[in-house]
């Protein structure tokens, strides 16, 4: 048996948010330290690892390690019906084929069940090392979502430069260049770790995908290193997070 | 002129 209680249906609504622009279908790996989710785009060229400890959980239970299938379209269309202030439980028997999802209103006098049919996906698992990035920046994460989207105007390749004292974001395209350039903050909102500088190219639209997450967080890490994919992360309260991975471009 | 890269050959299949 597992069953999972959210005190807010809102949280499991922006993580479904955060997710569906980028897949159409995935896979809740649960166990008994919490939910995973590991899934690759379509085109193989980003990643997204979904990582809920039980301590998000009012009440968590998971007699035995269970892979829940789930259509992300449909997942919110049941969201839909529920209020964001609902609780909401996550349940499904072992071997189970459905999806049960029960939303208690705050006053505890609506109480509303839904069963979603469970996909078998054949999902593949990669192995994401420990990595120890020589630039990791810190930001307020609007102003994260606000750079991709004026990036991807200009251009569908960024450029970013991070630098000792700034992290650089260049889009060339037929209309024009842009150029925005963040330095540390006095108030700390901006904040810059750079061992080594490095500058790599991305396919913007994926940049934009993962800011679909930023009602998750206030804050976003992007992690940079040599020759290893970007790292986009948004802390999920204190017990959670989503981490995007990006692919970077190389010369031809 | 730039490649994209595929995110699988980053990370090793388990």
């Amino acid at each position: 048996m597992f069953e999972a209680r959210l005190g807010s249906t809102l949280l499991l609504k922006k993580i479904v948010d955060a997710l569906r622009d980028m897949l159409n279908q995935t896979t809740l790996d649960c166990s008994d330290s919490g939910i995973q989710l590991q899934s690759m785009d379509n085109s193989h060229v980003s990643l997204v690892a979904l990582s809920l400890q039980v301590d998000c959980f009012e009440k968590y239970r998971c007699d035995k390690n269970v892979s829940l299938g789930v259509d992300l379209k449909s997942l919110a269309k049941v969201l839909k019906c529920a209020s964001g202030d609902d609780a909401v439980t996550i349940s499904a028997p072992d071997k189970a084929d459905k999806l049960g999802l029960s939303f208690e209103s705050l006053n505890k006098e609506r109480f509303a069940d839904y069963e979603l049919r469970l996909l078998n996906l054949d999902q593949e698992h990669l192995g994401i090392p420990d990595t120890d990035y020589s630039c990791v920046v810190h930001m307020p994460a609007t102003e994260f979502a606000r750079i991709c989207r004026d990036m991807t105007t200009f251009s569908e390749s960024v450029t970013i430069v991070c630098s000792k004292d700034s992290i650089k974001f260049t889009a060339n395209g037929e209309m024009g260049t842009a150029n925005i350039k963040l330095t540390e903050t006095s108030k700390g909102d901006v904040s810059l770790q750079v061992d080594d500088p490095v500058t790599q190219s991305f396919a913007g639209r994926y940049l934009n995908t993962f800011t679909r997450a930023t009602p998750l967080s206030e804050r976003v890490k992007i992690g940079m290193a040599a020759d290893v994919p970007l790292l986009v992360e948004y802390p999920i309260e204190d017990f959670g997070y989503i981490r995007y991975y990006l692919a970077p471009k190389v010369d031809d | 002129q730039s490649k994209q890269t595929s995110i699988a050959s980053y990370f090793s299949k388990v």
